[in-house]
């Protein structure tokens, strides 16, 4: 099974 | 002060339609240089970034940088308020707490004003870094929404493959399986028509329908969009605005587990 991924794995906050 | 006309106003509403199912409030950022905005939707899972530019506009003012929070359900029923042919200006006064839109029909025989009160809005910036992107595909943007639609009626998720043969979307769900495959176009009539896979490596990735189907809300605003795909990295899709900028989503992806 594939699991959602957050945009906070791939982009870092400014 | 602050102020934006935009002849055609609009990519204002279609832009305003296009996001407001996925983002509540947002942080419009006027520079200079033109208006800008990024925000996630409440999931943290997908993004919009949109960039106008002074020069789409006629005449921009902006003589000082500006933070304009807005809501988007409102300003969306607010522009609801004007005709499609409207000439839309934003105004911000420098000591003022709410954003003013005025709406002028082409003859300039009916000049609306509505004023929104300026909410303050806590939102989360994020850095994208550049990417080389593995793959980049773009088709017509009626077709994307038309695929999208299409793979919801099967399941929740869909995997995009795309190769040197072209790009298949396949979705999987208790009913039973499907996909669509695009061959790049060898002739049209019309670049607008044309798919084309721009490939730098095969790539293969899963992503929520729920998100694509809310991004393909967009395709009113551009004939086109463009798909950019790497392993493990958020799926860009990007809308052009005629000659003057963008409307980008980004989407994390389904990996596994």
């Amino acid at each position: 099974a594939k699991k959602q991924a957050t945009l906070g794995a791939f982009f870092k906050p400014k | 002060m602050f102020e934006a006309r935009l002849p055609q106003g609009q990519i204002l509403k279609k832009l305003i339609e296009a996001v407001r199912e996925l983002v509540t409030d947002a942080n419009f950022e006027c520079k200079p240089s033109g208006l800008s905005l990024q925000a996630m939707d409440s999931s943290h899972v997908s993004l919009v970034s949109l960039l106008m530019r002074a020069d789409g506009f006629d005449p921009y003012q902006c003589d000082r940088n500006r933070t304009l929070g807005i809501n988007l359900r409102t300003l969306a029923s607010v522009l609801k308020c004007s005709s499609n042919d409207d000439i839309i200006t934003i105004r911000a006064e420098d000591d003022g707490d709410s954003a003013i839109l005025i709406f002028e029909s082409p003859s300039s025989d009916r000049l609306s004003e509505f004023d929104l009160k300026l909410v303050d809005i806590d939102n989360e910036q994020l850095v994208i870094p550049d990417t080389q992107y593995d793959a980049v595909v773009r088709m017509p943007s009626a077709e994307f929404q038309r695929i999208v639609r299409d793979m919801q009626i099967l399941g929740d998720s869909v995997t995009i493959a795309c190769s040197k043969d072209g790009v298949k979307f396949s979705a999987n769900g208790e009913i039973g399986s499907g996909s669509v495959r695009l061959k790049q176009s060898s002739a049209v009539d019309s670049e607008d028509d044309a798919v084309t896979v721009d490939l730098q490596q095969a790539v293969s990735l899963t992503f929520a329908l729920r998100y694509l189907s809310l991004f393909s809300k967009a395709a009113p605003l551009s004939p086109t969009v463009t798909l950019s795909f790497s392993k493990d990295v958020p799926l860009l899709v990007e809308f052009r605005i005629a000659d003057m900028g963008h409307l980008r989503f980004y989407l994390a992806p389904k990996i596994d587990e």
